[in-house]
């Protein structure tokens, strides 16, 4: 079982991961059908710049963060940020949306102007990530977990990190155990797509340089 | 604008200020 103290850390990032998303105008505007390639890509960017917004307001909010060293809280975003970015939107894709709104999102993003072979391994990320079913604590929970990877470039103190992460690897394991006693396998499923965001991470940069070429 | 902004850029001034506001 969580303890007392572990059931508190869930709830409290639960509800910073709740309470941080992206304006609902914004991904309102994401869903109209018409669009030329100029505003798709003004529209990818300004989303791209408020995700990365709402993403240090909700890290600022995961216990310990702001205790760490200034320079490393950015070195600890910079490698993080794509990819819970990458996660929060397999979430979105994950979802049943109403009729129709994810070949619109899917139709945008395609037309981005990124080359198909940066466009194939995210579609399948998200697909193995609906694949697992995840609750929203575990989304939240992996996602801190993602941020606070002590072993980011140019990060100091890298025993601070850990000693921030390593608590929150102990709810996820316990609560996976929790919710799905019938797949002893599920924690590691987790982790595993940690190492899948790694990759996407690493091809990240390709993929902006194919943009900006487009 | 928004998309002349480096990553870095964007994540200092949101660490800086407060998105709520």
């Amino acid at each position: 079982e969580l303890t007392q103290e572990q059931l508190s850390l869930l709830n409290y990032i639960l509800d910073a991961y709740n309470k941080y998303r992206i304006p609902l105008d914004m991904t309102k505007s994401l869903l109209q059908e018409q669009f030329s390639a100029d505003e798709n890509f003004i529209l990818l960017t300004e989303m791209a710049t408020s995700h990365v917004q709402v993403l240090v307001e909700f890290t600022k909010r995961l216990p310990g963060f702001q205790s760490l060293d200034h320079e490393d809280q950015i070195a600890l975003l910079k490698g993080s940020a794509v990819e819970a970015m990458f996660l929060r939107s397999a979430q979105i894709f994950t979802r049943k949306l109403p009729h129709g709104h994810n070949e619109v999102l899917e139709d945008r993003i395609r037309k981005s102007g990124i080359s198909d072979e940066y466009i194939t391994p995210m579609f399948n990320f998200y697909k193995s990530i609906g694949e697992l079913q995840m609750t929203q604590e575990e989304h939240a929970l992996l996602t801190a977990i993602t941020i606070l990877s002590p072993d980011r470039p140019f990060v100091k103190d890298v025993l601070s990190v850990e000693r921030l992460q390593e608590p929150m690897l102990e709810v996820l394991h316990t609560f996976c155990k929790l919710h799905h006693p019938h797949d002893p396998q599920h924690f590691a499923r987790l982790l595993g797509r940690l190492t899948e965001l790694r990759t996407l991470n690493h091809h990240h940069a390709e993929m902006l340089m194919s943009w900006r070429m487009n | 604008p928004a998309s002349n902004l480096g990553l870095e850029d964007i994540i200092r001034k949101a660490l800086m200020g407060n998105f709520d506001d």
